[in-house]
């Protein structure tokens, strides 16, 4: 991505009107408004004043704030006295290295992305199962009330049997799906 | 799009628009 801008700054906060101003003539693409009290340590961080033409694109706005945002955050650490690198590093929360242990005294590593992933998995092949045979069952009903098949078959099961059956047989094959996906992913 | 313009920063401490054109000069 081409990033081509200009940046000039204003010492008076007087200046903000003027800004604005030249927003609305289109003459900037962007001004913020940043106050002492922003940059003070000792002080919570406040919001920043970000001043933006209608037409900026979410995209831009985001690139623009994001620096700005970054900025004020560096120069917040770098008065303060403190070290980036130090910073990051006391922020930096310990990962736990979890081991279950069985009632046997076993030991065996958690994997907590396995645990959802195993559940995730069955329950999108009982999504896929129920799909194809709703989908099977609409389909051949159609098919046999269309070619006259369902005529035939009606002189010799009354609706409730004929459907019921076709439930029965659907859900029969849609059972061996789930058993042989489920059987290959469990080998 | 690229991003073309200029960006106005009013800061009485003048510390903020080098900072904000490295982050954002940097890919």
């Amino acid at each position: 991505q081409v990033i081509s801008v200009e940046w000039r700054s204003e010492k008076s906060l007087d200046a903000v009107e003027s800004v604005k101003s030249e927003l609305a003539k289109g003459s900037i693409l962007a001004g913020a408004a940043i106050t002492g009290d922003m940059l003070d340590p000792a002080k919570d961080a406040t919001a920043l004043a970000l001043f933006i033409p209608s037409s900026l694109s979410p995209k831009h706005v985001r690139q623009v704030s994001r620096a700005l945002q970054q900025a004020v955050e560096d120069e917040r650490i770098a008065r303060s006295g403190i070290d980036r690198a130090m910073l990051t590093r006391l922020a930096d929360q310990p990962e736990p290295l979890t081991t279950r242990i069985s009632p046997a005294g076993s030991e065996a590593k958690e994997r907590t992305e396995l645990r959802l992933l195993v559940p995730g998995a069955f329950m999108f092949l009982l999504w896929i199962c129920v799909f194809t045979s709703a989908n099977y069952l609409l389909t051949t009903t159609i098919e046999e009330k269309s070619n006259k098949v369902m005529e035939v078959l009606l002189a010799a099961a009354s609706p409730m049997q004929l459907l019921a059956g076709k439930i029965l047989g659907y859900s029969m094959v849609s059972a061996v799906m789930l058993l042989m996906y489920g059987g290959l992913g469990i080998a | 799009p690229p991003l073309v313009g200029t960006i106005v920063v009013v800061d009485p401490s003048d510390t903020i628009v080098p900072r904000a054109k490295a982050i954002l000069e940097t890919p």
